[in-house]
C-alpha cells in the first residue's frame, strides 16, 4: 500500500 | 520502526553532533560548506511543519525539533560566531539550482497537491541533492579534514540505512513511499565516490585527498 500523506518516518 | 531505520536516524543525529562538536571544538567552519548546511535548515523546517499538525510518537517528534535546532545552530555558528573561518572562496556552489528544480519537480509530481504535502516532497528532493555544495567544496579544496570525512560519512550512511529500511517495510509491512525511496537512491549515490575513498584512506589513517 503507497503510504499517502501521513509520514512516519524522518 | 525498524532497525535500519533506527541506525539511520542514529547515524543521521552522530552527522549532527560531529559537525557541531567540530565547529565548536575547534572554533572553525573550515572545509565545511555554510550553503549545503542552509539547504539542510530548510530541508527540515519544509519537511518538519507537520510538527505543528500530527503527534506520531514522542521519539519523532524530539527527533526533529533536535534535526531543526542543531541545523539553525550549526548556520548560526557558521554564518554569525565563526564567521572569520567560513571558507565562502571555495563554498560557491550555486544553491537556486539545486532549489528551484526541487521546487518544481516538487510541485509536478508529489503525493497530494496541498501546501504540507508539497513542502515535504520539496524536502525530500532537496536532500538528496544538498550535500552538493559539501562535495563541491572538497572537491574543490582538494582534500577534507578526517572529522569532517567522519560526519559525511556519517550523514551518507543515514540516508543508505533508510534503503534497507525502505526495502524491510516493503516486505514486511507492505508499505513504500516511491517518492522518499527513488530521491533516497539518488542521495546516497551520490556519496559513492565519497564512501570509497573514505573506506580506502580514511580507515587506512590517510587524509582525504581528492585526485586532483
Amino acid at each position: 500500500t503507497q503510504n499517502q500523506s501521513s509520514h512516519d518516518e524522518l | 520502526m525498524n532497525i535500519f531505520r533506527l541506525l539511520g536516524d542514529l547515524s543521521h543525529l552522530l552527522a549532527i553532533i560531529i559537525l557541531l562538536l567540530k565547529i565548536w571544538k575547534t572554533r572553525s567552519c573550515a572545509g565545511i560548506s555554510g550553503k549545503s548546511q542552509i539547504l539542510f535548515a530548510i530541508v527540515y523546517t519544509t519537511r518538519y511543519l507537520d510538527l505543528l499538525t500530527t503527534y506520531i510518537s514522542a521519539y519523532n517528534t524530539v527527533m526533529k525539533l533536535v534535526f531543526i535546532v542543531a541545523s539553525y545552530a550549526t548556520v548560526y555558528l557558521m554564518y554569525v560566531k565563526f564567521k572569520a573561518t567560513y571558507d565562502h572562496n571555495h563554498d560557491t556552489f550555486r544553491i537556486e539550482f539545486l532549489l528551484v528544480p526541487a521546487l518544481i519537480l516538487a510541485l509536478l509530481i508529489n503525493h497530494e497537491f496541498t501546501v504540507l504535502e508539497v513542502l515535504w516532497t520539496f524536502s525530500i528532493y532537496l536532500e538528496s541533492v544538498a550535500i552538493l555544495p559539501q562535495l563541491f567544496l572538497v572537491s574543490k579544496t582538494g582534500e577534507a579534514e578526517s572529522i569532517t570525512s567522519h560526519y559525511l560519512f556519517a550523514l551518507g550512511s543515514y540516508r543508505a540505512l533508510y534503503l534497507l529500511n525502505w526495502v524491510y517495510r516493503y516486505f514486511v509491512e507492505d508499505h513504500y513511499e516511491l517518492i522518499a525511496i527513488v530521491a533516497g537512491v539518488v542521495q546516497t549515490i551520490l556519496y559513492c565516490d565519497f564512501f570509497y575513498l573514505y573506506i580506502t584512506k580514511v580507515l587506512k589513517g590517510k587524509k582525504l585527498q581528492l585526485p586532483a
